[in-house]
């Protein structure tokens, strides 16, 4: 319960409506919304039981080593309902074919196979926060000094996991353990992201603000 | 830490 409260409100892509609707405006839209997100995950890991209890360093280390799959986790549970369609927000979902234009054919691919895996699983709200908080704590950061503080937090949502599984669905023991083995997909998916954006940045041309340049570059 | 400065500044400031 103390994360569905931790969770942010959505954000809206709101793509200009004075530029045509064109492959730079789809990139521009995707860019913009992606800093605002990393923004909100950001005040959202604070609120992630333990996590304040790090040091700064090592909030630092782990949110950029995390960020994008944190983010990618989000836009696959907000797809869910739609196949083959990309929810990065309720005003901005790309289909097959915008993504073609917009060159993000390997991407949507990427997280469409994802947002299937999560439907056949039928994950529902409850298990996605878990997993998206665990997802934070899986950092492989080789930056992070305090190794043992972030595998304690990881521990702790672990041990939610379970018991959460286990009040809700006794019938099904592998439950809690086929959500944690959607964790590979979910760091391969936001590695296809990583390498979309980099490719975004150095083709240049589309802006990109500061943050989420920071981060990209981390 | 100096090239992640506005990471730094968001953790560090409060909500």
């Amino acid at each position: 319960s103390h994360l569905l409260v931790a969770e942010p409100e959505k954000l809206f892509a709101m793509p200009d409506p004075l530029q045509p609707d064109t492959a730079q405006r789809t990139l521009t839209t995707l860019c913009d919304l992606a800093d605002r997100e990393l923004v909100v995950i950001i005040g959202w890991a604070k609120h992630i039981p333990g996590f304040l209890s790090l040091s700064l360093a090592d909030q630092m280390s782990v949110l950029q080593s995390v960020w994008l799959e944190v983010l990618v986790l989000g836009v696959a549970y907000r797809s869910l309902g739609c196949e083959d369609e990309v929810v990065f927000a309720e005003d901005f979902v790309l289909d097959e074919e915008m993504s073609r234009v917009a060159g993000l054919t390997e991407l949507n691919a990427a997280i469409s196979q994802l947002a299937r895996r999560f439907r056949a699983l039928n994950v529902d709200r409850e298990e996605f926060v878990m997993l998206k908080a665990i997802a934070l704590t899986n950092s492989d950061s080789v930056y992070i000094e305090d190794m043992e503080a972030v595998q304690k937090l990881r521990d702790l949502l672990h041990q939610a996991l379970l018991e959460l599984e286990c009040q809700r669905r006794p019938d099904d023991p592998q439950r809690a353990g086929r959500l944690l083995l959607t964790l590979p997909l979910l760091r391969q998916t936001a590695g296809r992201a990583l390498n979309t954006f980099y490719s975004i940045k150095t083709r240049g041309g589309v802006p990109m603000h500061k943050l989420f340049l920071e981060m990209l570059e981390a | 830490q100096e090239k992640h400065k506005i990471l730094h500044k968001l953790l560090q400031n409060g909500n």
